[in-house]
């Protein structure tokens, strides 16, 4: 029987050891291990890539710890911004999202423009307009809302008083 | 940023990413993460690749069709392929990581940050987490 793979990432950046707690770093890791063992699970049944990473996604999605889905960072104005994408290597097919606020699970929402509509990507209030269409679970924008990230946006702020710092660092 | 890269029983690739953005964006910025071929690639005779990062440096390379296009044209392996795409990402300035699997099943990592939360597993019985540059 053939063999099959997967790989995983809950983002990058400065993470150093001295920068968590072990509990932080113990349940960082189970997080990941629930993402890896899900879409595992899947390929190991014989399922499709496409359904694996998107199990493992999910998982991710829904967990605080990642900047994705209910954990996702606060924009300048205290919102949240949501981003997708999904490709199938056999067809090439692929669909994305940018900028939505009410879609729990972006990469469901992606996989749907990939599946269900002519287009690769749609954003903004069009893309959630869509998902309503298709059935994909709309929430209100405070289910993004975590206390840690709203510190991180009012740390960010305090330390970039300047217009002008944040324009050329985001600009 | 989260991500994943799968190959299957049946030699079929797949590649997603899902993100918050950036902390502090404004304007409506969008970063990699939903750009087909910076963020997100997946092609059945080459890669599958999943970004995260500074989005607006891996937009410029084009870094994960770039990955796919070193393996398929040039026949370089994930691992090598990935370093060299990420190095540009690295002298123009931009850091973050990708997670690659291959036809053949190799599933690797590279990336220019101190850290990168990640996983992998195969039917050849690999099965690991990490999150530190030296694990």
């Amino acid at each position: 029987q053939a063999g099959w793979s997967l790989a995983i990432h809950g983002g990058a950046g400065t993470i150093a050891r001295d920068s968590m707690t072990p509990e932080e770093d113990a349940a960082h890791r189970a997080a990941l291990q629930a993402a890896l063992d899900a879409g595992a699970k899947v390929l190991a049944e014989g399922g499709s890539a496409l359904d694996a990473i998107e199990a493992a996604i999910l998982i991710m999605e829904d967990e605080p710890r990642f900047n994705a889905g209910k954990g996702a960072v606060y924009t300048w104005d205290a919102t949240h911004e949501l981003d997708a994408s999904i490709m199938d290597g056999r067809t090439r097919d692929a669909g994305a999202v940018a900028g939505v606020t009410t879609v729990r699970n972006p990469i469901l929402l992606a996989r749907k423009v990939m599946t269900d509509s002519p287009h690769v990507m749609l954003s903004g209030k069009g893309a959630e307009s869509f998902a309503a269409e298709q059935g994909i679970e709309l929430v209100p924008p405070s289910y993004f809302d975590t206390e840690f990230r709203l510190k991180a946006l009012e740390r960010m702020k305090a330390k970039q008083l300047s217009a002008l710092d944040v324009d050329v660092k985001f600009g | 940023t989260v991500g994943a890269v799968a190959l299957d029983r049946h030699g079929n690739l797949a590649a997603g990413t899902s993100t918050g953005g950036m902390t502090g964006k404004r304007w409506g910025r969008v970063g990699d993460a939903p750009i087909i071929g910076a963020g997100t690639y997946a092609d059945d005779r080459a890669c599958a690749v999943s970004a995260t990062g500074w989005g607006e440096f891996f937009i410029r390379v084009g870094v994960a069709r770039s990955i796919c296009a070193l393996m398929e044209y040039e026949d370089q392996s994930a691992q090598a392929a990935s370093d060299a795409v990420m190095d540009d990402v690295k002298a123009l300035g931009g850091d973050g990581g990708v997670i690659v699997v291959s036809p053949s099943g190799e599933a690797v990592f590279s990336f220019n940050t101190a850290g990168m939360y990640r996983g992998r597993a195969t039917s050849a019985g690999v099965n690991e987490v990490a999150i530190y540059g030296d694990e």
